[in-house]
């Protein structure tokens, strides 16, 4: 059960101007970023329900928060993408200074970039699939989005 | 690399010594030299005109010159270029690396700044900004935003409420900034984004700087009780990972730009991954 009101209390204790500006203790700090994480964590529990219900699937939504530095668990681990990918984006490869930023968080070498959009209210879902080498490169297609 | 590019902008790079060199908006046809690099401000322990020293309140640096992180030598670069994407990775020291990047089809330049572990074998804290130098004539004047809402006209050296006798050349001159500062004169403005709450200023005519990191060794004696010198899980100093985007244009239109921009950064999609091919939500 998703909850977003452990993140709105963490993020209303946090109005402190101690916690805006960093002027606190460093066990203040620290308590400031367990009381965010909790939060988070259970309102991405909140939105992972309410897109398997606005896209009717269920599915194991992962929110990887280590983003910022290439560190996904789970792209990482749904196997390999070729990196001459031509056509598309293509791949960008991680620089050194993420791969040491990450330590042992990830083991990708490259990023796959696709161009994307998103409406300004709702969400947009894109599919990565590794297809055979038989099948016929196909361009990089959008599931069409419901309406609202 | 000596330059990238996109539909909108093109940005030249100095093949001596790596830094940024000039940016041109190709839609209006301006370009602007523009030189941006990281700096250190030693971290004041106190001196005999004042013992206030650094802190977690207080910024007050020991000297007006910062230190230049790369020090004399070149910033080592490298390229990336493919059909979405065009950058140039630039590492100033082992602790403080960039990455400019122009995506297709976006008329700015992003900044993404890598700050961290700052060194502070040496006994001294230090107070890293990205400072951004152009051929603007900006007459002391400077803008920065008041929670993303009201644009402030800043004057160094200047309070526009009471007579300042100036003490703090630099910090006297530093105000906050939510999320944009920008320099202009009668015709085109640079304004940068930021995607937190930092410290700015343009300390010269022409000049726009960003605090982007602290790591401090003195208590301010404000209260706190302790420097400010938050380490991470492995008891190194933070490493800050942000981003700048860089927007040049005429005066008339630099709004319509950055006002748009500014809301799309506040309020970005969020990625949510999952493996796919998951059960139907609804029975049948």
């Amino acid at each position: 059960l998703g909850d977003s009101s452990v993140l709105r209390e963490a993020v209303a204790v946090a109005q402190h101007h101690d916690a805006v500006a960093g002027t606190e203790k460093q066990h203040v700090a620290d308590n400031y970023a367990r009381q965010l994480a909790a939060g988070w964590e259970s309102c991405q529990l909140l939105v992972a329900n309410a897109l398997a219900s606005l896209s009717g699937s269920k599915e194991n939504f992962v929110f990887c928060n280590a983003l910022n530095v290439s560190v996904c668990p789970l792209t990482e681990a749904a196997g390999r993408v070729s990196t001459s990918l031509g056509g598309w984006g293509g791949v960008v490869p991680i620089s050194n200074f993420t791969r040491r930023l990450r330590r042992e968080g990830g083991s990708a070498t490259g990023e796959l970039l696709f161009q994307a959009s998103a409406p300004p209210l709702g969400f947009s879902t894109f599919t990565v699939s590794r297809l055979s080498r038989r099948d016929p490169p196909v361009s990089p297609r959008r599931t069409p989005v419901s309406p609202q | 690399p000596q330059e990238i590019q996109n539909e909108h902008v093109r940005v030249l790079f100095d093949p001596l010594t790596g830094h940024l060199k000039e940016i041109q908006n190709l839609d209006k046809s301006i370009s602007l030299p523009v030189f941006q690099s990281f700096y250190w401000y030693n971290a004041s322990i106190g001196n005999n005109e004042s013992s206030q020293a650094s802190g977690a309140y207080i910024f007050r640096p020991n000297s007006s010159e910062p230190i230049p992180v790369s020090g004399s030598k070149r910033v080592s670069t490298y390229l990336v270029k493919n059909a979405l994407v065009q950058e140039v990775h630039q590492n100033f020291s082992s602790w403080c690396s960039q990455v400019v990047r122009l995506h297709a089809g976006q008329p700015y330049v992003e900044l993404e700044w890598t700050v961290g572990p700052i060194p502070v074998a040496d006994g001294w804290g230090k107070e890293i900004i990205s400072r951004f130098e152009t051929t603007l004539q900006t007459d002391a004047r400077f803008y920065t935003d008041s929670n993303g809402r009201q644009i402030l006209e800043r004057r160094r050296d200047y309070r526009p409420t009471w007579n300042l006798s100036q003490t703090e050349p630099v910090a006297g001159n530093y105000y906050p900034v939510n999320s944009r500062i920008f320099i202009k004169d009668k015709k085109f403005q640079l304004t940068v984004l930021t995607d937190r709450s930092q410290g700015g200023s343009s300390i010269f005519d022409g000049s726009l700087e960003l605090m982007v990191h602290r790591r401090l060794l003195y208590d301010d004696n404000r209260g706190v009780g302790e420097p400010l010198v938050e380490l991470g899980a492995d008891k190194q100093g933070l490493v800050v990972r942000g981003r700048h985007l860089l927007l040049l244009d005429t005066v008339e239109s630099a709004a319509d730009r950055h006002r748009l921009l500014a809301q799309e950064l506040f309020m970005a999609p969020y990625a949510v991954l999952a493996p796919g091919g998951g059960p139907s939500y609804r029975r049948g």
